[in-house]
């Protein structure tokens, strides 16, 4: 059955959702079979790979009206999948709290599709509220996004934290998968100062893939495509498919 | 007595916090006396100004254990106080939701220290919840922060609908104060796409002032300062003036 990979970090605009794509979309591209499940409602995830037609997203799988299997949607990609998001979703979390063990639901709904797939990959809000914990309560690990900026440091401790907390709770083989750092800047110190915080805090859960800052990146949503349909000569996407290969080595002995 | 300006997006990292600190302290620069409210869990508007010994914290004023008055904090700059926030605002998220009138909660408890100030800024989560709701149903105006870069063009839709609602629902005089571009790049032609698609959308409710990418910006808070006492010869800070400028200008009337 498949590994769930939760893709969070409660700071925003870190590049989750741009890591979400592109490493399901690059490792795809090495013929495992992916299913990119988007519970940001800001659905960027689904409309990044394109999917602008979504009959059953993951708001009807959550609440329980239609089957997970049903909201599986293709993607102009070969092996990779999606479950798409919708704007509605934001008054799921009101809905969810209400529901009994409402920390589980996701876990529950991927469970039933899990055979179908090698990795499953989970794009979550800019938050650490019920989307993000049933992310977290359904995943086998976690993959973490850092931004090279002073205020990404900030909220690494609180994560960490809220981690630990879904072990306890209601996931105790949650692991960490790694830490990415994302959108590198060569020419800032900034950049530099960053990378060095983060190589003494985790070791080596940082991934030594660094994603550099490379505006094809930031162009190839609105055309619908993860980077390396896009442009597969950038430095976006050579970065991206080094990641792949990377998470594929880490994750060899699986 | 003060007027109210929520700085809000759900879209995650487009620069709210960084505009909250960088126009409270630059319209503080012009002798107004200014209140930056930040309900942001994360903190990132309370680090930003330097301020790290909360005592008192928004959590304790929207639970009701203190007055509003105690938790004003002083910051290293004349006509410049804070309300700090605190990563265990988080778990207010789920408090508040069980309190009557529930949106009304920051909206009473600012009335009690409106006229200490002459305009008050509210530093918002990247969500659409209870927080933000509150922001939105205790401010005048909404400014809205838009990064140059195609994800941030995807949620304007959502967020002028949940304005919408909270204009109907809870707060009737809720206005748009604006919309301010933030970290446009002029070497990108992505900068300039948006540029062009939001002048279409809002018209006159665009700011004239484009804030450019500028690292010394994202170093600033790593040194607890606003850009205008970090480095006041930078573009970022030149950027931030002529906000505070305009900003003042569209407010003469009032
Ligand atoms: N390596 C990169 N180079 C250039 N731009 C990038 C890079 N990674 C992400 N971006 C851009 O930065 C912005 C933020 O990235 P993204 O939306 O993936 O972050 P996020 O963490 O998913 O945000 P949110 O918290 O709102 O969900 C997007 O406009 C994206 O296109
Ligand atoms: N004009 C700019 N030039 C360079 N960097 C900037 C600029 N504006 C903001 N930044 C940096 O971009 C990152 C995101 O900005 P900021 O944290 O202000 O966004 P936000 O909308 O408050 O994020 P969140 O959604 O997490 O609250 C920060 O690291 C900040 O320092
Ligand atoms: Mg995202
Ligand atoms: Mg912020």
């Amino acid at each position: 059955p498949a590994k769930i990979i939760a893709i969070a970090n409660q700071k925003g605009g870190v590049g989750k959702t741009t890591t979400a794509i592109n490493i399901a979309a690059s490792v795809a591209a090495a013929e495992k079979r992916i299913l990119l499940v988007d519970i940001d409602p800001q659905a960027n995830s689904t409309s990044g790979v394109g999917v602008f037609d979504t009959p059953v997203t993951i708001y009807e799988v959550l609440v329980g009206i239609k089957d997970t299997k049903e909201s599986i949607i293709k993607t102009g990609m070969p092996y990779l999948d999606i479950i798409a998001s919708h704007i509605n979703l934001v008054g799921a979390e009101v809905e969810l709290l209400g529901f009994e063990k409402r920390e589980y639901i996701l876990r529950s709904s991927l469970n039933t599709i899990r055979d179908l797939y090698d990795y499953i990959f989970i794009d979550c809000p800019p938050s650490l509220g019920i989307l993000t914990l049933n992310a977290l309560t359904a995943a086998d690990s976690v993959l973490i996004p850092v931004q090279c900026e002073y205020f990404a440091l900030e909220g690494l401790g609180k994560l960490l934290n809220t981690i630990n907390i879904v072990r306890q709770n209601y996931n105790p083989s949650l692991a960490l998968e790694g830490v990415l750092l994302t959108m590198y800047d060569s020419r800032l110190r900034l950049s530099a100062q960053i990378v060095e915080e983060v190589e003494k805090y985790f070791g080596d859960k940082l991934y030594k893939t660094i994603i550099h800052r490379n505006v094809r990146i930031s162009e190839s949503p609105s055309h619908g495509k993860p980077i390396i349909l896009y442009d597969a000569l950038s430095v976006g996407a050579k970065n991206y498919i080094a990641l792949a290969q990377e998470f594929l080595e880490r994750n060899r002995t699986d």
